[in-house]
Order: structure tokens, then C-alpha cells, then sequence
């Protein structure tokens, strides 16, 4: 474990804490895609396969919990809860997040780095998680105000990545044979499609002005 | 299990 990495784990806990307090307390989902949050439910359920199988450390496991337990409710409550669920948009997020899983999954069976169900599974969830931002940004493209609190959830998810990258790097130069192209280039790619939010949202930071994404 | 098996990130 090293800062960059421990940094990443709680800036990637503080995004899920901010979507659960917006959700949970003002019962809204305003801004919000549900397609972006089944994506990575979905994600979290193909990497995590291992959770009673391989125990690497407390820490581990508990986040592994922690990110399982919050996906799949904060799922449930936009799906199912007769308050947030109003507040969901269907017709706003329409991104075809089906066309997104096929393609990872073929390029997970013929990329990873051992050809078992749980190793193609893995890299199908990194593969996935790297375009499952996709849905909330076209989204957020679509809403005219974006509130204070999905922005930020936008922003800390795609801050956790960019930790995990200086994570990646420390570990190269640290590590003997620490090599996982699959998890760097995949990283990379999930980061800059966060580039021009990150731009637009320091500039309304900046300027102290709303966050708003050019249509 | 060789360390790079293990999946040690989440």
C-alpha cells in the first residue's frame, strides 16, 4: 500500500459517500445516471469475485464490501425507492450502456492475463468500469444546472483513477516486475475521458461560477 | 500463489 493508492481508496469512498448523502438525505437523483451506477454494480460484482476466496488484508476486504454494498443499493434506491425513483429521468439518460458490456467482455476474453473465469471476468470489470463513466457524462451534458453535489460525486470518481495512475507508476519503480498494462492503459483511458469535465469543472471552481458541460 | 495472481488493488 502506498499514498497514492490509500489517497485513491478514499477519494473513490468519498465519491460513493457523496452520492449516498445526496440520495439518502435529499431523496433526490437528480443528474444522476442510472445506467453509469448499474455499470459499475456491475463492475464491482465481476471484480470482487474473489472477496471469500483470496484475503489479502482486512482493508481490502472491508472496501470491497463497502463498494459492493453501496452500488447495488444505490441501484436499489433509484430503481425502487418511491421518492428518488421520481426524481430519475428516464428519458434524460439514454446512453446504450448494453453497447458497452458486449465489446469489454469480447476484448476480455481475448485480452487478460490468464484465460480462467475469474481472471476474464477481472479484466472485463476494468475494461467495463473504464467506459462506465460514459452514460453520467452525456448526461451531465444534458442538464442545464448541475447541482454542487453531482459534480463533485463526477469529480472524485474521476480523481480516484488519476491516484491509482501515480499509484501505478510508484509501484513500477518500486516493485520488481510490477507490470499490469491491462489495469494502466484501461486507467488511462478511464481518466482522460474525464478531461474536459475536469476542465469545465475548475473553471466554474475557478471562476466561481455553476458547472456547466458545452452540449 | 505468485503475488502477480492475486488481484492486491481493488
Amino acid at each position: 500500500m502506498n499514498i497514492f493508492r490509500l489517497a485513491g481508496d478514499m477519494t473513490h469512498l468519498a465519491s460513493v459517500l457523496v452520492l449516498l448523502l445526496k440520495i439518502h438525505t435529499i431523496k433526490s437523483c437528480a443528474g444522476i445516471s442510472l445506467k453509469t451506477q448499474e455499470l459499475y454494480a456491475l463492475v464491482f460484482a465481476t471484480r470482487y469475485l474473489d472477496i471469500f476466496t483470496d484475503f489479502i488484508s482486512l482493508y481490502n476486504t472491508t472496501m470491497k464490501l463497502i463498494f459492493l454494498g453501496s452500488s447495488f443499493s444505490i441501484v436499489w434506491y433509484i430503481r425502487n425507492h418511491k421518492i428518488v425513483s421520481r426524481s430519475y429521468d428516464k428519458s434524460q439518460d439514454t446512453f446504450r450502456h448494453y453497447f458497452l458490456i458486449i465489446p469489454c467482455l469480447l476484448l476480455a476474453l481475448l485480452v487478460n492475463e490468464k484465460f480462467t473465469f475469474k481472471e476474464v471476468m477481472w479484466a472485463f470489470s476494468i475494461y467495463l468500469e473504464a467506459v462506465a463513466i460514459l452514460p453520467q457524462l452525456v448526461l451531465l451534458q444534458r442538464t442545464r444546472n448541475i447541482d454542487n453535489l453531482t459534480g463533485q460525486y463526477v469529480f472524485l470518481l474521476g480523481a480516484y483513477r488519476a491516484l491509482y495512475i501515480l499509484n501505478w507508476i510508484y509501484r513500477y519503480f518500486t516493485e520488481t516486475h510490477y507490470v499490469h498494462w491491462i489495469t494502466w492503459v484501461s486507467g488511462l483511458v478511464q481518466t482522460l475521458l474525464y478531461a474536459d469535465f475536469f476542465y469545465y469543472y475548475f473553471e466554474s471552481w475557478k471562476n466561481n461560477k455553476k458547472l456547466q458541460l458545452p452540449a | 500463489k505468485e503475488e502477480n495472481e492475486v488481484h492486491d488493488e481493488l
